[in-house]
C-alpha cells in the first residue's frame, strides 16, 4: 500500500458517499445517469468475485464489501425509491454499444481463459467505460448540478491516483499489470475534458456547471 | 505475485 493507492480509494470512496448523500438528501436522483450507476453495481460484482476464492487483507474485503454494498443502494434508490425523479428522457445513451464490445474483448485479452479470469477482465474494461452514459448525459442536457460534478471530479482523481500508483509500484515492486494500466489510462482521458469544465467553471462559484 | 496484487487493488 502506498500513498498514492490510499489516497486513490478514499477518492473511490468520497465520489461514491457524495453520489449517495446527493441522492438521499435532495430525495431525487436528476441529472444521474441510472444507466452508469447500474453498470458500476455490474463492474463491482463481476470484480469482487474473487471475494470468495482469496483474502487479501481485512482492509481489501471490507473495502470491497462497501463498494458493493453502496453500488447496489445507489441503484436501488434511483430505480426503486426516487423513481419518480428518474431522468430516463435524458437517460438514452445505448449500453449495448460498450457491453458488446466490452464483452468481446474480455474473451479475446485476458490472464486466463477460466470464467473469473475473464469476468474480472471484463470488470477492469467495463469500467473504463461505465461513466460514458454519465457524460452523454450531461452533454445532452447541457448542464450539471455542482455537486454531481463533485462526484465526477472525485471519481476522476481516484482514477488518476491509480496511474500514479501504477508508476510508483513500476519502480518500486517492478509491478506492471497491462490490461489495468491500458484501460485505466484510456478511462482517465474521459475525464480530461470534464476536469477542464470543472476547473474553469465550478471551481469559481458557478451553482450549475453550463456547457459552451 | 502478480494476481494477488491484482485482487489487492481495487
Amino acid at each position: 500500500m502506498n500513498v498514492f493507492r490510499l489516497a486513490g480509494d478514499v477518492s473511490h470512496l468520497v465520489a461514491i458517499i457524495i453520489l449517495l448523500v446527493k441522492i438521499w438528501r435532495s430525495k431525487s436522483c436528476a441529472g444521474i445517469s441510472g444507466k452508469s450507476q447500474v453498470l458500476f453495481a455490474l463492474v463491482f460484482t463481476t470484480r469482487y468475485l474473487d471475494l470468495f476464492t482469496v483474502f487479501i487483507s481485512a482492509y481489501n474485503t471490507i473495502m470491497k464489501v462497501v463498494f458493493l454494498a453502496m453500488s447496489y443502494a445507489t441503484v436501488y434508490l434511483i430505480y426503486m425509491r426516487f423513481r419518480n425523479m428518474y431522468d430516463s428522457e435524458n437517460d438514452t445513451f445505448r449500453v449495448e454499444f460498450l457491453l458488446v464490445p466490452v464483452i468481446g474483448l474480455s474473451f479475446l485479452e485476458n490472464y486466463a481463459f477460466t470464467p473469473l479470469e475473464i469476468l474480472w477482465t471484463f470488470s477492469i474494461f467495463l469500467e473504463a467505460v461505465a461513466i460514458m452514459p454519465q457524460l452523454f448525459m450531461i452533454t445532452k442536457t447541457g448542464e450539471a448540478e455542482s455537486i454531481t460534478t463533485h462526484y465526477l471530479f472525485f471519481l476522476g482523481l481516484y482514477r488518476a491516483l491509480y496511474i500514479a500508483n501504477w508508476v510508483w509500484r513500476y519502480h518500486t515492486e517492478e509491478f506492471f499489470d497491462q490490461i489495468a494500466v491500458v484501460s485505466g489510462v484510456v478511462q482517465t482521458i474521459f475525464y480530461c475534458d470534464f476536469f477542464y469544465l470543472y476547473v474553469t467553471r465550478v471551481l469559481r462559484g458557478k451553482a450549475k456547471m453550463i456547457l459552451p | 505475485s502478480q494476481e494477488l496484487v491484482r485482487h489487492d487493488e481495487l
